[in-house]
């Protein structure tokens, strides 16, 4: 079956969105039917894809709230095998709208069983919260990636996620919700502090981290501003090959679980 | 009366808590007395000013929920007339703890009023998203700072940002927050983006952006790992000057509205 994994961290600015983005845009290119879920009222992956989120009528808060087919939202991407289910600004109102419906935090869980069949891989990209939407994504996931930005402090609140995630996976029978792992983001050789906070998260969290990591590049920043990938708007520099890598890391860590 | 700032954007890792916390320590040392107000669950502020969160038995959670005076859960930091109100992981229970309270937005500046004769200043340093905690301190809040990066997803959320202060100061009467600026961070002239972001933020926005950038610095990710402000740990570095020059400039902005 398909498997689902939120790429999420309370932590804002850590790369989850240029993870997310870039990730999904590498599976793709290594063959996999791919859907790239924006699940940020903020809408950073829609636009990042080149899409305007203001202009957009059909979003997941009408797959979420106003019962959409999935499928009726649904955006090609210049990739092949790569789609986009959008959001914008009206999903902040999800978090009103779910209140007092029963399981709201098994809306999404839901959604996503209507494109069982269609993709191998869903990826969500998560908002910078712990909060209604963030744990949707969790609970209709299998897996879920923490990006870490290599500063001070990114570590504070990981045990915190972490113990959500062990949580869920307790209290919402069937949801097998797991760490798949930690990508550390953001890496600078040149700065002590980088290497330090690497070392700590590699003692703390061991074999949880994956081998590639991401470092700080100028690229990744800018390939938004063209509606790009790092894949497609600069596919030989070296933010384009550690996003391929992670790529190849999450293929094998989910053939093995 | 005591003049209260939230340095608030959804937008995460945009530089509010470096902001939040050195502004303070600026405003301080040029003899204002300031109060910071850590209101993420995060707590990085407080652990910024080398606290360890998960240690605290007294936080904003106590103050807004369990009636503990605000007086008996300030801290004293490394700046003198600085003080701290800290925050942990508690404090994300407030969301759910809030929920049926009457009126529940204006607990916060219910709290605030404690200390009107204490301080002259209150920096807030908010979470990144604008859910309850968020809406609470704009509520309280006399002056709004917006950090932005310069960088492409900078520029989305900031109109929302804007129009939910219009509203709120149309809505909850006497509530009278106003933006006093939206100040440049993680500005690097090296790069392209860098320059053609903040010439369309300085376009889109005119005055209402400080003539004061925080340039991109390591110093500044630094400091938190020793519980240091950038005026205590690198005193003669562009990045303290930056917050220096960025505190006359919200003086004199404070002293015209
Ligand atoms: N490795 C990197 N090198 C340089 N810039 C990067 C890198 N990764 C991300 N960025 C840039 O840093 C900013 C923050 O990254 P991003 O938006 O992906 O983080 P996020 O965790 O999704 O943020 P939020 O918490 O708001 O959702 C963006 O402007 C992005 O383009
Ligand atoms: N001008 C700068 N130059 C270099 N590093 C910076 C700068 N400003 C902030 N940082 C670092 O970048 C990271 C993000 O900044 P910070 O935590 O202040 O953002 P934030 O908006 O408070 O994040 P959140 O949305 O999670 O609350 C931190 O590790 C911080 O130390
Ligand atoms: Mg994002
Ligand atoms: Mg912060």
């Amino acid at each position: 079956g398909m498997r689902v994994i939120a790429v999420a961290n309370q932590k804002g600015g850590c790369g989850k969105t240029t993870t997310a983005v870039n990730l999904a845009a590498a599976l793709a290119l290594m063959g996999r039917r791919v859907l790239l879920m924006d699940l940020d009222p903020q809408g950073n992956a829609t636009l990042g894809l080149g899409y305007r989120p203001g202009r957009l009528t059909a979003t997941m808060y009408h797959a979420m709230v106003k019962g959409y087919d999935l499928e009726a939202i649904l955006l090609p991407t210049c990739i092949p095998r790569l789609r986009l289910a959008p959001s914008n600004v009206l999903l902040a109102g999800a978090e009103l709208d779910l209140k007092g419906v029963l399981g709201k935090e098994l809306v999404l869980g839901e959604v996503l069983r209507q494109t069982e069949q269609m993709f191998d891989l869903c990826i969500i990209d998560c908002c910078p919260s712990l909060g209604i939407l963030a744990l949707n994504a969790l609970v209709a996931s299998t897996d879920v990636i923490v990006p870490v930005q290599a500063h001070f402090y990114a570590l504070e609140g990981l045990h915190r996620l972490l113990e959500t995630v062990h949580v869920l996976r307790r209290r919402f029978q069937p949801c097998a919700v797991r760490p798949l792992g930690l990508v550390l983001t953001f890496v600078d050789e040149r700065t002590s502090l980088s290497i330090e906070v690497r070392e700590g998260i590699r003692r703390a969290f061991g074999q949880l981290v994956f081998q590639t990591v991401i470092h700080s590049a100028i690229a990744l920043a800018e390939a938004p501003r063209h509606g790009q990938t790092i894949l497609t708007s600069a596919p030989h520099t070296r933010a384009a090959r550690e996003h391929l890598e992670l790529a190849k890391e999450v293929l094998i860590r989910l053939a093995r679980t």
